[in-house]
């Protein structure tokens, strides 16, 4: 028995031939959050805080799709979706729907922690957040030109995500899921 | 979608999933990695987060469906996770999970899936593709 840790930035169709500023900056983060929950648990930070810390900076990483950098609906909007869970007690909490929130990740300890729910969505969980007092920004902080680019490549084929596979040479090799 | 699961030498397990959905995705959909049992689960044997298309993952409930196969039949979480895996829809889903025991594992039927992990023995493992 000892600690451990695993972490992912998603998954889905990643061409072998992502370009190098597309990889690179990823693999550095991911190198990055490793370090930083290997010494959270090094230093007996919790478990839920060490999954709720490393999150949280994955959320601001551009390259990923959480947080800044998510992907965009198709009206070209950004809803987040975030959950977190306790092993021993089995608590959670979960939010969807929120645009604003530059954490989602710890919005959803808050909802597990501050009430008696376990999930809030949409405007409920925006609301839930500014009493809380959470970190928010304006809605352009979580969209990038790559996602905009992203966005109008999909609606010019006409592809949802839902029943098409974009080529690898449609995304740039860039997943598409996850 | 980003995730970490992670257990203290102790055997505390904790998990969290976080993501922006999918690109041109409708209005109001919810569907995605976090949700509770779905795509994200711990209890006292496991921690699990999952990634990939949402409603597959939903539909199959990949992460509690981990827990259940070492709850129920005592797999170990290595088995229990490529046992998931391999019987879900085939390109949609990978998952990150640690165990109690400290045990690791990040299967995926994916072309990819980035990744990253590390136990208090030494191993690191840093990854995008299979090999």
């Amino acid at each position: 028995m000892g600690w451990a840790i695993a972490l992912h930035g998603g998954a889905g169709e990643i061409s072998r031939s992502l370009p190098l500023d597309k990889k690179q900056p990823r693999e550095a983060t991911l190198r990055r959050c490793l370090d930083l929950g290997i010494s959270l648990l090094k230093s007996g930070r919790t478990p839920l805080d060490v999954v709720e810390l490393v999150v949280r900076e994955l959320e601001c990483c551009p390259h990923f799709n959480a947080g800044r950098g998510s992907v965009l609906t198709s009206d070209g909007t950004v809803e987040m979706e975030a959950c977190i869970m306790d092993g021993n007690s089995q608590e959670c909490g979960a939010v969807s729907g929120v645009s604003t929130v530059v954490h989602p990740i710890s919005l959803a300890r808050l909802v597990m922690e501050k009430t008696p729910h376990m999930y809030l969505a949409f405007d409920g969980a925006e609301a839930f957040a500014r009493t809380q007092g959470v970190e928010i920004a304006e809605k352009s902080y979580f969209i990038t030109p790559s996602n905009q680019e992203r966005l109008k490549l999909a609606k010019q084929s006409k592809s949802s995500d839902y029943n098409t596979e974009a080529t690898p040479t449609e995304n740039e090799g860039d997943s598409h899921l996850g | 979608t980003v995730g970490c699961v992670a257990v203290d030498a102790n055997g505390n397990l904790a998990t969290a999933t976080s993501t922006g959905g999918l690109v041109n995705k409708m209005v109001g959909r919810i569907g995605d990695t976090p949700i509770i049992g779905a795509g994200t689960y711990a209890n006292a044997l496991c921690a699990v987060s999952a990634t990939g298309r949402g409603e597959s993952i939903i539909k199959h409930t990949i992460a509690r469906d981990v827990a259940a196969l070492m709850d129920y039949k005592g797999f170990s979480l290595e088995k229990a996770s490529n046992t998931v895996i391999t019987k879900s829809p085939q390109g949609d889903v990978g998952l990150i999970a640690v165990s109690a025991d400290g045990e690791v594992t990040m299967p995926f039927n994916s072309t990819g899936m980035f990744r990253a992990c590390a136990t208090q023995d030494g191993y690191r493992e840093v990854g995008i593709w299979s090999d």
